[in-house]
């Protein structure tokens, strides 16, 4: 259900 | 990057680095849990499989290599290692870290922020992630005496994800992220700590040996 998001973090 | 993640980062990596020192000085693993680092084995694998789809960071991919590495050669020592493998509390370690696995994967099936393999595995890793922690908790409570550096040990391993909330709060007000995933498993992850953060520095303060109910 969230938006794709950039995996930015660890 | 913001300096709370920076610090998060680091405090985790000093955490595994105390875990490793632990076991290499004292040639010892008594009072850690095998099944949590067997979970956080399976953390990371599943998390850093973007290792080789997405394009390289300078910050994030030798944090990632070296969390895979650290938490296999961990387990390693403590199942293969021939002096190291003996001290395993195996009779007290004995929570269903198994238990874990499938609940977290059903969630990450259902709840996940896109449906592809990646996206999956990944909330799979940050639910599990959330709960790992439990059977060092359980082990902690039977244990006689915990010795410093394995109180250390957990103790940044909570610290750097609350460390995480801080920068999942900085990040919402400074660059408009939402991220409900990580926050809530982050927050649960979290307040499994409270007790154990709380003997912690009670222990600290008292200048008293640790010692958890």
């Amino acid at each position: 259900d969230c938006y794709d998001q950039p995996k930015d973090e660890l | 990057m913001n300096a709370f993640r920076l610090l998060a980062d680091l405090t985790h990596l000093l955490s595994i680095i105390i875990l490793l020192v632990k076991i290499r000085t004292t040639k010892s693993c008594a009072g850690i849990s095998l099944k949590t680092q067997d979970l956080y084995v399976l953390v990371f694998i599943s998390r850093y499989l973007d290792l080789f789809t997405r394009p390289l960071s300078l910050y994030n991919t030798p944090f990632k290599l070296v969390f895979l590495a650290t938490s296999i050669t961990i387990v390693y020592y403590m199942r293969y290692h021939k002096v190291v493998k003996q001290t395993y509390n195996k009779d007290s370690d004995t929570f269903k870290h198994y238990f874990l696995i499938l609940p977290c994967a059903v969630l990450a099936f259902f709840i996940n922020p896109k449906f592809t393999f990646i996206e999956v595995l990944w909330s799979f890793s940050i639910y599990l992630e959330a709960v790992a922690i439990l059977p060092q908790l359980v082990l902690l409570q039977s244990s006689s005496n915990i010795d410093n550096l394995t109180g250390n040990y957990v103790f940044m391993l909570g610290a750097y994800r609350a460390l995480y909330l801080l920068n999942w709060i900085y990040r919402f007000f400074a660059e408009d992220v939402v991220r409900w995933i990580p926050w809530i498993a982050g927050l649960v992850q979290t307040a499994l700590y409270a007790d154990f953060f709380y003997y912690y520095i009670k222990s600290w303060r008292n200048n008293e040996r640790l010692k958890l109910p």
